[in-house]
């Protein structure tokens, strides 16, 4: 089992620490206000109220035994970096810290941290990629701009064939699935083939080149 | 383009309105810090100085015209909560809202608010999951326990061709494409067929049943 340690039992390293620990990881949560350890000690291996800009009160947690170290303060910028510094400075094997916009982020990567959190960044730009394509309902982005994409299928798509649609001759995509709506819920489709034809609330995963998903869904809008 | 308004301009709520703006949104952002108002006022449409717990003040604004309002105060959680039942008193079409922790979700829940937005939780499961799962390196989940997945090569599969390792046969699992290592990063390797043979650091990109790529990840260990 890993040995990791989160500093900083806000929102976001109170639920790193919880989940760690639930996955079977043993944790060590620092922070220093005693009623944030008080509200987490139950839910980790260890807690311990300390200021995390000690280096001395670091190294007497023998921080360099953790596997890794996760630096989750938030509105105290000066005290995240100063503790990332810290860690640095004391030989921790790897550190993952949190930033709050690109200027710190900027910071910590010329410090030579690379592994950089931003959850408030990355749910932000979901949310406005969903609001402003609501057709989108999950996206993986992969190299050479190629993506995994599930969506609505489009309206001009609907009553039609997969074998007439023909993602693949005229749109160079690949269907992964088919998921189709019945009364509980949604459903993978067992074996899509060329007689399918879709209809109102399904949903189809493809595998292509972004420009070429962009284009199918903006001709059959 | 659509009209939306985004209120509490933290970490959060600044990058949602400023990514909806990018995308071209019509953006009304609302702060009752004049502060933060000043500093986004450049990357939106609009931007208020107001305190959204006055329903007077939000009547004001029109904002029943808005086609989403979407609430990012984080730390006070009365503000939120009054704020989101006040917008549902004037009639707003759609409401999207901020919860911190499961007590304040259910709350909303309650409320018959659907569309809720937890960044900091979200991330904290992915970043332990990530910690607990090294290997895993982006996964979408999908209906019926199915699931799409990258992964490292694993050890016991390295030097041997697709065909030998039988994927679907022995593990009715899809390999949707192979990623591989050059000098500039990762690459989509055009089309695998049973001679291509993995190598270490290959990413392979997989579809099916969660249990299925478990095995087959705990097998080839
Ligand atoms: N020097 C420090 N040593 C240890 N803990 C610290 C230190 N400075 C801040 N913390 C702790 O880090 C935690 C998170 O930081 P803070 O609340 O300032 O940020 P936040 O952005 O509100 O966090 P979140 O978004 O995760 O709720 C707090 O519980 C705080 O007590
Ligand atoms: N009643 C209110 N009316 C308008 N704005 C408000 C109100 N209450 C809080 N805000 C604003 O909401 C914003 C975000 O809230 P706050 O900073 O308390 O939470 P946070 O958890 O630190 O946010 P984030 O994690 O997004 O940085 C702040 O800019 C604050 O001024």
């Amino acid at each position: 089992a890993q040995k990791l340690a989160v500093i900083g039992m806000g929102q976001f390293g109170g639920a790193i620490a919880r989940r760690l620990t639930e996955k079977g990881s043993e944790v060590l949560a620092i922070d220093n206000d005693e009623e944030k350890i008080e509200a987490i000690k139950d839910d980790v291996a260890y807690a311990v109220t300390l200021d995390s800009t000690d280096k001395r009160a670091l190294d007497a947690q023998n921080i360099t035994d953790m596997d890794a170290v996760v630096v989750c303060i938030g509105a105290n910028f000066q005290a995240m970096l100063l503790t990332t510094f810290i860690l640095q400075e004391l030989g921790v094997k790897r550190i993952i810290a949190r930033a709050q916009g690109s200027t710190q982020r900027c910071i910590l990567e010329k410090m030579g941290i690379n592994e950089i959190l931003q959850p408030e960044e990355e749910v932000a730009n979901n949310v406005a990629e969903q609001l402003t394509n609501p057709g989108i309902l999950m996206c993986m982005t992969l190299p050479d701009d190629f993506e995994i994409i599930e969506i609505k299928a489009p309206k001009a798509v609907l009553g039609r064939t997969l074998g007439d649609i023909g993602l693949r001759e005229k749109y160079q995509l690949n269907l992964i699935t088919l998921l189709r709506k019945s009364e509980e819920g949604y459903h993978i489709q067992g074996i899509p083939d060329a007689h399918t034809q879709l209809v109102a609330d399904d949903l189809i995963v493809i595998f292509g080149k972004r420009k070429y998903i962009d284009r199918f869904i903006e001709i059959n809008r």
